[in-house]
């Protein structure tokens, strides 16, 4: 089968084939929508393929974007300071044509069967200005707070709706880049204390970031049609 | 006066033709995580006046056959697809990105003469 590799390959909106080194790890939300869709399209159905009703956003173009960025280790870090992470996701993939619907920020903190109801925490989220494709910046230009959330004890997936500021970053050829930083507030309930070190070293461990991007392919997508009188 | 046709065999006449491309034939396996492959099914057939109404035909298409059952300069009506669907695919690439992509109108389902 003489197959014409590259214009397919143009079709799927690549220009070379990928090699990636190891499959990243599919999370379950990417999973159910594709089953969603090829048992649709098996049985027939016709469903809306510009609108992703498991998310609840137009699109059709759904990318899971790995963390590019690297723990900060500094002196200056507060005796409750439990971790220090720069956030870098390489955007450079979303086509120029292409609106984006959708940029929601994954943060795994690992199962809370590590922790027995403790330590309670607070975690921040600022912006930071990164050069492009400099993912280990030693000492990022802080930017602004846009989140501060208190966590009862280090538990599953968090999610951060983050459209708005990867829109006024998304500019392609730059990394969107964030600062996270993970504080201890207080120990058990039963105010017992616990080891500082080893609950923030086990959430190094198991934290894990990732960024899903939603986006429309505005040729692909014609906007619905005015319903006709 | 009843038009003379040929007396196509069945299998000469407009119908899909399956074709499945496994990905691992093409070395695609190694980045694209799903699906295993998919359906390039086509239409391929003949389109004769006497059958285009049991052929899944478009009124255009009767007109067509007739019209070239009338005058051969007239071309035949053609084998075409006739209802399509989607597809999903879930690949990696590059940047280690996971990407889930739909593509419409990418398998055939049924063929006619249109």
């Amino acid at each position: 089968l003489q197959f014409h590799e590259h214009v397919f390959l143009r079709f799927l909106g690549l220009d070379k084939v990928p090699s990636p080194k190891k499959f990243q790890p599919v999370p379950s939300i990417l999973k159910r929508i594709f089953q969603a869709q090829e048992a649709a399209a098996s049985t027939g159905i016709s469903k809306d393929l510009c609108y992703v009703k498991e998310l609840g956003v137009r699109g059709n173009i759904l990318r899971l974007l790995p963390d590019q960025g690297s723990f900060l280790y500094s002196e200056s870090l507060s005796h409750t300071s439990c971790l220090q992470k720069l956030l870098s996701f390489n955007l450079s993939a979303i086509g120029d044509e292409e609106q984006l619907t959708m940029a929601q920020l994954g943060l795994d903190l690992g199962p809370n069967t590590y922790y027995n109801l403790g330590p309670e925490l607070e975690l921040s989220l600022s912006l930071v200005q990164t050069e492009p494709h400099v993912t280990d910046q030693a000492t990022p230009k802080m930017g602004k707070m846009f989140t501060l959330q208190s966590v009862p004890w280090p538990q599953g997936v968090l999610h951060f709706n983050l459209l708005d500021v990867a829109k006024r970053n998304n500019d392609p050829h730059k990394n969107l880049g964030l600062f996270l930083e993970i504080v201890v507030k207080g120990g058990r309930a039963s105010g017992e204390n616990f080891q500082l070190e080893g609950t923030c070293a086990r959430l190094r461990r198991s934290l894990h970031t990732s960024l899903l991007v939603v986006t429309l392919h505005p040729e692909q997508c014609r906007s619905p049609s005015r319903k006709r009188r | 006066a009843a038009v003379s046709t040929s007396k196509a065999s069945c299998k000469s006449l407009c119908h899909r033709h399956q074709l499945f491309i496994n990905f691992r034939d093409l070395g695609w396996h190694k980045w694209i995580i799903a699906p295993k492959g998919f359906m390039a099914n086509y239409c391929h057939g003949e389109c004769p006046f006497s059958l285009t109404i049991s052929l899944n035909s478009s009124n255009y298409a009767f007109m067509q056959a007739l019209m070239h059952a009338v005058d051969p300069e007239v071309p035949q009506a053609v084998c075409i697809p006739t209802k399509l669907s989607p597809i999903s695919m879930l690949y990696q690439d590059n940047d280690d990105n996971v990407i889930l992509r739909h593509y419409e109108d990418m398998i055939v389902d049924e063929c006619g003469c249109g």
